[in-house]
């Protein structure tokens, strides 16, 4: 006889926390150190906070691998309110809207939360303050992995005197260093190269890294946007009609439904989308069934004159930016930096920009370097699996002047309000043809920047050797 | 002002569905098909039922691109009052166990399901019966996505007069036939050739496919297992010694829990591990403290003296089957089957089966062709990313009388508990070494005996030519 139940989210991955990307001692603590410094530098430079990171790893007890990794971050903290969740429930977070973050899945901490309450028995220690908070909340937090909710296990607060704001996560954990510090300390170069105007200072046994922001200038941070026609179904139809609060007493109009709702359409265009579609605007939404619905959908996705979606829930680095980064990081002779125009994918906007790298430190190599971004987040992981590598890889590289050994680096980052990534890890993005095609043509057009560059260069040594 | 809110996990794998597999109409009709299929031999094979599979594909509205995907099977059917849950409710089901099956997450049907109801609004039409059941159960299910729940649009019993046992499930999806016919086609092609014990029908516009059985012999279903010491933490414990039902009335000892809870702890080697572990073998489970949990934990995964782990819990095809089902399918001159002896990682069984097929049909290639299988799961993406292709291309095949071009194709298959899967999708594994290990060595057994038969072949030719 069969037997059947259900797992609570937090059981599941749980039992299944490779596909998180804690796999074992050294690939867990590499995760935890990410998954902590990517929530702090949402915290900081999502709100306008020139980030101050602090990131420490210590040796609890090392013949048991046991190391303590503290993040502190001046960023917006957490609600005393919000805490518990926030750090104990899988699938709660702030980051589930239309605009550009590190975070999309509202489970990263919690998977390091897990991670170090299986292996130590540890909870997970927070100490935090909301910009102008009277108070400093500290809590310790296990999770309750049956039911998914978390425990808590002590909380105080303290009169917060010197008005700080920010938030201070400790977790004690299993985790290998001596196998992940190289990683780590690749992963925290990386990440100052792509926030340059981020301090970042990165302690542990035997290593301390400190980079100081080259630049106070913060992009502007991303707006939260609105689904767009494109990428619309019928589910998320029924959600943004049930959205609606006086849905029953004064329904919207299917016109006014659209032009509200959605990103780039207004009273002109829903109008002459809904004649096309053969709906009438003036009907009621309550009054829409499934199969109005279904055929709502449909040719909203079949509808080409839509406007492109705005990139205003993006927060590309900028030409300027990502030069500052990637010359102070890799200390090359030669940089140049291409920030495409915002295109789109499945109603999704997105905007790639790649910097290329020659010469300097760069060593040469039989292919080029490759440093993957996305969302602002360095990817270092599967890269074999990665869009960018294909394309880096497809490139024929002799049409630019770059013969192969050659120092070359190719920096890639790619910023949406949904980068399509292979696994809730965030290590490699999907090969998705919009996307796909954009990175090629941003490297082809920071290419032949390189190609004038070495031609240059070229007939310079001519000119020296006559 | 943030805002934080949580997602049931069936919000989660909506918004997220491309994780899973479901990120386009021509991928999608794909993984419904598999999630189908891989259920249906699950409810087969593993309780002794020599399957007959019938999947039929029709197109229900070209233009829109929408089809209808049926997949019926004879196996041990759904409960009825289990039913609503299985087709709805993410992270439900009955492969929760030690027990090697094609099924692990408690997602694959659901995911299918939200797929058409996003796409097209159409329930899931399920009909089943289980063994010397006197009716046969119909629903129609949907899934509130917001609650993980299901919704019963209509239910019905009719009397099964013909005795009939199994299910049948038929999905309503926008799905782009032409895109993915030929890996589907693909799919269930390699689906017989790992259960060459299994009729399988697939009808699809233009397609016809009829599989039958060229054998009657079943390989021997896998018996649920127990944890291994190797493999535990301190949640595992926990949940173990909550699992008891009398533990606050007459807890069991120390000792006794290690030998009911573990695989391959006898009485005596209970005692010499707690011993060695500096614990007293009578002490009351429920006296334990997490302190106490956690260096119990730490000594069970450094002792080395325990049996390795049983290999009941798996089922591998066997040499005699791999070569019949990779003779029928490939069509070779040279079919050879290895299946090793069982192996472990993590405290989890794994069984590596290889079979190499040369000439006959097979076109000569510059790699040799890779059939991957997990589980009995064909694995048809992501091949770059997977462990087994990492092997086979750092195999010196020149050592085995094989010259690229090579008319050459390797089949591996990965048996275990926990197979380690790169993502909710099924279609990459991961390289932990110990697997990858067993798979080189398969391989290279495979090979050497590949060798023997090119030479015996290279000297006849010697022969004729003189
Ligand atoms: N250092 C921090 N400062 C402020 N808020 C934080 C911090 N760390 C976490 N949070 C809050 O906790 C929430 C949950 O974090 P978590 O890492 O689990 O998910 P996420 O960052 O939203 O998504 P992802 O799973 O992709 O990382 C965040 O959305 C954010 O609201
Ligand atoms: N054709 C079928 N016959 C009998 N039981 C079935 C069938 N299809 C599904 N089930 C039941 O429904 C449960 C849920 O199926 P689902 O595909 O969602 O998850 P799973 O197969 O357990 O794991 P996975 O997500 O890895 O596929 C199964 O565990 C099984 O108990
Ligand atoms: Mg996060
Ligand atoms: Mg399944």
């Amino acid at each position: 006889l069969e037997e059947y139940k259900g797992l609570s989210p937090a059981e599941f991955f749980y039992r299944n926390r490779e596909i998180a990307g804690f796999s074992n001692p050294t690939r867990a603590l590499y995760q935890t150190v990410r998954e902590l410094v990517e929530n702090s530098l949402d915290a900081t430079e999502m709100f306008g906070i020139l980030p101050d990171i602090y990131v420490e790893v210590e040796e609890i007890n090392p013949k048991e691998n046991v190391v303590s990794v503290r993040v502190r971050d001046n960023g917006i903290g957490v609600p005393p309110e919000e805490a518990p969740n926030v750090f104990g429930r899988v699938f709660y977070g702030s980051k589930y809207k239309l605009r550009q973050s590190r975070g999309i899945f509202g489970l990263g901490v919690k998977m390091a939360v897990l991670y170090a309450q299986m292996t130590t028995g540890k909870p997970c220690e927070i100490r935090t303050a909301t910009p102008k908070s009277d108070y400093i909340y500290s809590f310790k937090i296990l999770i309750d992995i049956s039911k998914n909710k978390p425990i808590i296990v002590s909380k105080r607060k303290e009169k917060n005197t010197k008005r700080w704001h920010g938030t201070d996560v400790r977790l004690i954990l299993e985790g290998n260093w001596s196998g992940s510090k190289n990683r780590i300390a690749e992963y925290i170069k990386r990440t100052a190269m792509i926030a340059p105007y981020a301090n970042i200072t990165f302690r542990g046994p035997g290593v301390e890294l400190i980079f100081k922001r080259v630049t106070k200038k913060l992009p502007e941070p991303p707006e939260t946007g609105k689904p767009h026609p494109k990428g619309v179904d019928i589910e998320l139809l029924k959600q943004l009609i049930s959205g609606f609060k006086n849905l029953k007493e004064d329904p919207p109009t299917l016109q006014e439904f659209l032009v509200t709702c959605f990103d780039s359409v207004g009273t002109i265009t829903a109008r002459r989308f809904l004649e096309w579609a053969g709906f009438d605007p003036n009907v009621r939404i309550d009054k829409l069934r499934i199969r109005d619905l279904e055929k709502l959908a449909r040719r909203m996705k079949e509808y080409n004159e839509w406007r492109r979606p705005r990139a205003t829930p993006l927060s590309p680095l900028g030409e300027d930016l990502l030069m500052k980064g990637v010359k102070e990081i890799l200390k090359a002779e030669f940089v140049t930096a291409v920030t495409r125009k915002p295109a789109s994918y499945g109603g999704h906007p997105f905007i790639v920009e790649v910097a290329l790298a020659w010469g300097g430190e760069i060593k040469p190599m039989e292919r080029p370097l490759l440093l993957r971004f996305a969302n602002k987040i360095p990817l270092l992981y599967d890269e074999g699996a990665d869009v960018s590598r294909k394309v880096v890889d497809n490139i024929d590289w002799n049409q630019y002047k770059v013969k192969m050994p050659a120092p070359l680096a190719v920096v890639t980052h790619i910023c949406s309000t949904k980068v399509p990534f292979k696994g809730v890890g965030k290590e490699a993005i999907a090969d998705v043809p919009e996307i796909e095609k954009e990175i090629e043509n941003a490297i082809k057009e920071a290419a032949r920047r390189l190609r004038r560059y070495l031609s240059k260069k070229e007939k310079e040594m001519e000119v020296k050797v006559k």
